[in-house]
């Protein structure tokens, strides 16, 4: 059987909340090592991956590896059934097909399941190359959301560009254009308000705005959000999740031929 | 305007 117990399951809802914009069907693998799922959107242009370590559950029991196709809208709906303060439960047995997630409020005197259907989903693993990134960019995941939502009211795509001077987000568009340069910044207060930037090489990306928005949605999981780049490269913009794993979104680049 | 590239173009299929 797979059994894992979430304390702090609001964490869940907002993994949840981040993805299911973008993927509309994926396959969630339970293993040892954790709660992980790979996807990519319907058009093939980004991937979601996700590791929730078995290590940052209260509880997690996995007998054997387990592969749970879930429709993540379906998922979500159930999820947001949960308070933001209820212990989250996931159990599945072996052999059944369906998935339960039971909610306990903090004092214990609501405890809820809901069944969920699961399916049998085609997805094909892809194989994720280690890179050295020429570029990598942290900053507040409130700032990246900002400027992502910003340039969509001027265009379509966003141009990023980093040098020794900073970092330039860039987009043009039928009314004008704006270009937008964090400069590194770590000298500041707190360290989640810290803009660092790591430059082996200049690189200068394009990739479509509507994307990037979307996975700003994964803002409200961490304070910071790491950019890494290289030329010709999917993007890998990351999230992590409280001492559990990440969410890494890959968006592949746009070219000009 | 530049070409959207696809994930796979990149990530090999396991």
């Amino acid at each position: 059987m797979f059994e894992l117990r979430l304390v702090q399951g609001s964490l869940l809802k907002k993994v949840l909340e981040s993805i299911k914009d973008l993927v509309n069907d994926a396959n969630f693998d339970c293993s040892s090592t954790g709660f992980s799922l790979q996807a990519m959107d319907s058009s093939h242009v980004a991937l979601v991956a996700l590791l929730l370590r078995s290590e940052g559950f209260e509880h997690y029991r996995c007998d054997r590896n387990l592969t749970m196709g879930m429709n993540l809208a379906n998922m979500a709906k159930m999820l947001k059934c949960a308070g933001n303060d209820d212990i989250i439960t996931i159990k599945a047995d072996d052999g059944t097909d369906t998935v339960t997630f039971m909610f306990e409020s903090p004092s214990q005197d609501k405890i809820s399941d809901f069944e969920m259907k699961l399916m049998d989903i085609d997805s094909e693993h892809l194989g994720i190359p280690e890179a050295e990134y020429e570029a990598i960019i942290r900053m507040p995941s409130a700032e990246f959301a900002r400027i992502c939502r910003d340039l969509s009211s001027i265009g379509d795509t966003v141009v990023i560009s980093v040098t020794k001077e900073g970092v330039r987000f860039s987009a043009r568009g039928d009314i004008g254009a704006a270009n937008i340069v964090c400069r590194q910044n770590a000298t500041v207060d707190k360290p989640e308000d810290a803009t660092i930037i790591e430059m082996q090489e200049p690189v200068t990306l394009t990739f479509a705005l509507r994307y990037m928005n979307s996975f700003t949605k994964a803002t409200p999981l961490a304070e910071q959000v790491t950019i890494s780049m290289s030329s010709d490269l999917p993007v890998v913009v990351e999230y992590k999740v409280a001492g559990m794993g990440y969410i890494r979104y890959y968006l592949a680049p746009k070219i000009e031929e | 305007g530049p070409k959207q590239y696809t994930i796979t173009k990149f990530f090999q299929k396991l």
